[in-house]
């Protein structure tokens, strides 16, 4: 199965 | 004082097409150096970074920053009324809480004014990492709507998968199986026939069909499109506006659970 990433994981919240 | 004015107002008509579908309302950034937006779509999958320059604009005044939150369907309205060839003026005053949009015809003999009401919207910006990305794929745009468009009738997911030979996009589903291969391209007449690769690793990932069509609503922008990958973090859809800037799309990967 995939699961769906989801951006904030990759960036900082600023 | 916030004013912008544009020659050919189809360029702001084709950047609203290329936003409206994944985002419902956006803070417009303004300041000297231009216009910026940056929002995530609700399900915060992808996110939309617009940039345009004060100096791709005919007359661009802005002196005080200004933030102007925009519903886009209400923007999209407004537009609809210009003509392709009419010429754009954006005013607003500081701290304005409307926003005001004039379209001249070529002729000068049919002005109009639309007058828009600004809302307030809580701004979530993302910091974005420069990254030094394994695999640069430049292709025309309309070939990678195309691709998109074809692929989405087999799977909800798109593998793209690049290497120096070139870039595979694959996708699967109850139908069957789809693979279309693109090999950098050997001569070109024109450069935005061109296919181009520059690839320092290999790199596959999956994606979303639904959101890279969505991306694509961009192409009107720019004849090519730039897509830049490297394992396991986001995709960058990038289209050129002309003397403006660019908007790119970040679309986080989908991986194995």
């Amino acid at each position: 199965m995939l699961r769906q990433c989801l951006l904030t994981g990759f960036f900082m919240n600023i | 004082m916030f004013e912008a004015r544009l020659v050919q107002c189809s360029m702001l008509k084709k950047v609203l097409e290329a936003i409206k579908e994944l985002l419902n309302e956006a803070t417009f950034d303004c300041s000297d150096a231009g216009i910026q937006l940056q929002a995530m779509d609700n399900s915060h999958v992808s996110l939309v970074s617009l940039n345009l320059r004060s100096d791709g604009f005919d007359k661009y005044r802005c002196d005080r920053n200004l933030s102007m939150g925009i519903n886009l369907a209400s923007m999209t309205k407004i537009m609809k009324c210009a003509g392709n060839d009419d010429v754009l003026t954006i005013k607003a005053q500081d701290n304005a809480d409307n926003v005001m949009f004039m379209f001249e015809s070529q002729n000068q003999e049919k002005v109009s004014d639309y007058d828009m009401k600004l809302i307030n919207l809580d701004q979530e910006h993302l910091g974005i990492p420069e990254t030094d990305y394994s695999c640069i794929i430049k292709m025309p745009s309309g070939e990678f709507a195309r691709i998109c468009r074809d692929l989405s009738q087999f799977g909800e997911s798109v593998v793209i998968s690049c290497t120096k030979e070139g870039v595979k996009f694959s996708a699967a589903g109850d139908v069957g199986a789809a693979n279309i291969k693109l090999a950098q391209t050997a001569n070109v007449d024109k450069e935005e026939e061109a296919v181009t690769i520059e690839m320092q690793e290999p790199v596959t990932l999956t994606f979303a069909c639904r959101y890279l069509n969505s991306f694509t609503k961009a192409t009107a922008l720019s004849p090519q499109v730039q897509l830049s990958m490297s394992a396991d973090v986001p995709l960058v859809v990038e289209y050129k506006i002309g003397d403006f800037g660019h908007i790119r799309y970040y679309l986080a990967p989908k991986i194995e659970e």
